[in-house]
């Protein structure tokens, strides 16, 4: 649907936005390398969309257990979006992750050139 | 700024590109409208020209609007979630989510957060899609068009300095002079 200003948008109740597909990660709020939590597979699968898991590095099921191919994906991802780099599903990590993106991948073959590829030209002083 | 692999742009012969909606859209001269303005504000800041078609025939770009899987190997996921891709040079492929709620702003305005947070401004996602027909790929400036994610209600149309500095590695400048890189201050934000 098309609607020509905001004046015209219905009350959320009328639009498809019930709710976004990602929004069930917010359960995962505080999630870390060791833990087991239902939907990290979801979440796995969401990485490897946008390239932050290989294709080539798993199963072809995911596990719901929070691994080191996991950990390494949400650092990378912290660091791609300008995020605290903790390696842990905290609060704003989680915040950027539901919001809606385009569906090209931020990373292809594994390698990425937003800020996570970047080579940190850092001079001594 | 980031470019695909390999850094694929539109050949030299290439400055002039057609595109056309597909048919079975039926989108109205509004919506239209939308997608000219986003080209433009490319055009606007490299030696490229983009003109539509009524005819799929011996275009470059295509874009239509599609629902669930689609048939290229990326289906889209119901409202919000992933919004729209588009391909590398010199493919032309632009498909946007059918399933979202769809904002047609007004073209004065180039910043707005809404607090209505379920519908999705059609030209924020337009320029940012083109920048990947054109063969930029994300970029972490969270003020840039390539910054993959933006918030449902949010308007961001202007090309930031990082858009334009990428755009012109692949290209150069617009030689009729570029166009000027507003920031939010100066373009005016209508919160």
């Amino acid at each position: 649907k098309f609607y020509h200003n905001v004046s015209s948008i219905p009350p959320l109740q009328f639009l498809n936005a019930t709710r976004s597909a990602w929004e069930t990660f917010e359960k995962l709020a505080g999630c870390h390398v060791g833990d087991k939590a239902d939907g990290l597979s979801k979440l796995k699968q969401y990485f490897r969309r946008f390239g932050y898991i290989s294709a080539a590095s798993v199963v072809d099921n995911f596990t719901d257990d929070f691994d080191d191919v996991l950990r390494s994906a949400v650092n990378t991802y912290q660091r791609n979006f300008n995020l605290k780099v903790t390696g842990k599903l905290d609060a704003s990590t989680l915040r950027q992750i539901v919001k809606p993106r385009c569906g090209n991948p931020d990373m292809i073959d594994g390698t990425s050139e937003m800020n996570a590829g970047k080579k940190l030209r850092t001079t001594e002083r | 700024y980031s470019f695909f692999p390999g850094k694929p742009r539109w050949p030299k012969r290439k400055r002039d590109l057609r595109y056309a909606f597909a048919p079975q859209n039926n989108l109205t001269d509004d919506v239209k409208e939308v997608f000219a303005r986003a080209f433009a504000r490319w055009a606007n800041v490299t030696p490229l020209n983009f003109t539509r078609s009524e005819s799929l025939i011996g275009v470059d770009i295509v874009i239509g609007f599609f629902v669930g899987d689609h048939g290229d190997g990326e289906p889209f996921d119901g409202a919000m979630g992933t919004l729209a891709h588009a391909s590398s040079p010199p493919t032309g492929m632009f498909h946007l989510d059918g399933d979202e709620d769809w904002l047609i702003s007004d073209g004065e305005i180039s910043r707005r957060i809404l607090p209505v947070t379920s519908v999705v401004d059609l030209e924020s996602v337009a320029v940012h899609e083109i920048g990947h027909l054109l063969g930029l790929g994300h970029s972490s400036v969270e003020d840039a068009i390539m910054f993959p994610a933006i918030s449902g209600g949010d308007r961001k149309v202007e090309l930031a300095k990082d858009d334009i500095e990428g755009i012109q590695h692949l290209y150069g400048g617009n030689p009729n002079g570029d166009g000027k890189t507003n920031s939010g201050a100066e373009s005016g934000v209508d919160w």
